[in-house]
């Protein structure tokens, strides 16, 4: 799955997931991606959030819708992050989860549980997509 | 500092960071065309077979694929679930929002949504997917995400139907599952 977050010089913020979903699923089943405050969320005035991970847990959660509102309640996005992973694992605590928060000032952070996980970043003047691996809380 | 883009993963899904960050350097796009190259550029990549087609099989054979897209200044979000035949699923999760008022489009209707607008239909399938497909079969249906049937689907394959005896709880995921069977 692909989780993917853009803040733009103006301020404004989108944010996209698109996933073949798990493999050997029962026809018919669709997982997190496509729902929104779990595959992803966003909403400028204050942050977005994109996941991987157990869909079929981390749906009933809505970790990203957590992860902005917890943004606009003054969490830095490292907080954030962490606290929508450990909601998670405090009920499924085998859940594979990997969740990635930008606050609106271009703050990032991840969380994960389960697996080691990474992310990518690109942001003005960089060549490059920089890696973040993030380990399992 | 903007432009800024952040995604999951690493390794082949920072061609999506890069198609994302082009698009957003580019004064006449918006962060909600830049997500949607970004997306694009994983589809059409096949990113780690977990992104577009050709990958995740279900226990038909078929792959079929889930997207979304959301708009932080209007909170206005397109998705489709379950899309089958058709490849650019961000794509018709754009048309979903940008031309109409509703949320989530699921199944053949989506489908048949996306070729209003004129994508195109196409096999999901690769000869990979097959394979894949076919290999979980002959593996005996595993790792397997149904419970509470007969036959065992920890050991065989369907078809199914439900046990008469007690329900079990089973929240843990499949713990044989492989680090590709996830979301």
């Amino acid at each position: 799955t692909l989780s993917l977050l853009a803040l733009s010089p103006s301020g404004s913020m989108a944010a996209c997931t698109t996933t073949n979903g798990a493999s050997h699923k029962i026809p018919g089943r669709v997982g997190d991606g496509p729902i929104p405050g779990s595959g992803s969320y966003v909403d400028s005035t204050a942050g977005a959030c994109g996941a991987t991970g157990d869909g079929d847990l981390m749906m009933r959660l809505l970790p990203c819708y957590q992860a902005v509102e917890s943004l606009r309640r003054g969490l830095s996005a490292q907080e954030a992050a962490d606290d929508a992973v450990r909601r998670i694992i405090a009920r499924y605590p085998g859940a594979r989860t990997g969740i990635v928060v930008m606050d609106n000032r271009g703050e990032h952070a991840a969380a994960a549980s389960g697996w080691e996980f990474t992310y990518s970043y690109r942001g003005k003047g960089m060549e490059n997509a920089e890696v973040v691996v993030v380990k399992a809380l | 500092s903007p432009p800024l883009i952040i995604n999951t993963w690493s390794g082949p899904f920072t061609a999506a960071t890069n198609a994302a960050y082009l698009t957003l350097s580019n004064s006449s796009s918006t962060s909600l065309d830049a997500v949607q190259a970004g997306c694009q550029a994983c589809q059409t990549n096949q990113c780690d077979n977990t992104v577009g087609f050709g990958g995740s099989p279900d226990e038909s054979c078929e792959t079929t694929l889930d997207a979304l897209i959301m708009d932080g200044q209007t909170l206005n979000a397109g998705a489709v679930a379950n899309l089958r035949r058709v490849k650019d699923a961000v794509g018709v999760a754009r048309h979903v929002l940008d031309y109409t008022q509703h949320t989530l489009l699921a199944g053949d209707q989506a489908t048949q949504f996306a070729l209003q607008n004129g994508f195109e239909e196409e096999s999901l399938s690769t000869e990979n997917s097959l394979r894949a497909c076919h290999e979980w079969r002959s593996n005996n249906c595993q790792p397997n995400y149904r419970s509470n049937v007969l036959p065992n689907p920890l050991s065989s394959c369907g078809p199914y139907s439900p046990s008469s005896t007690s329900l079990t709880q089973n929240n843990i995921p499949n713990p044989s599952s492989s680090d590709h069977s996830h979301d």
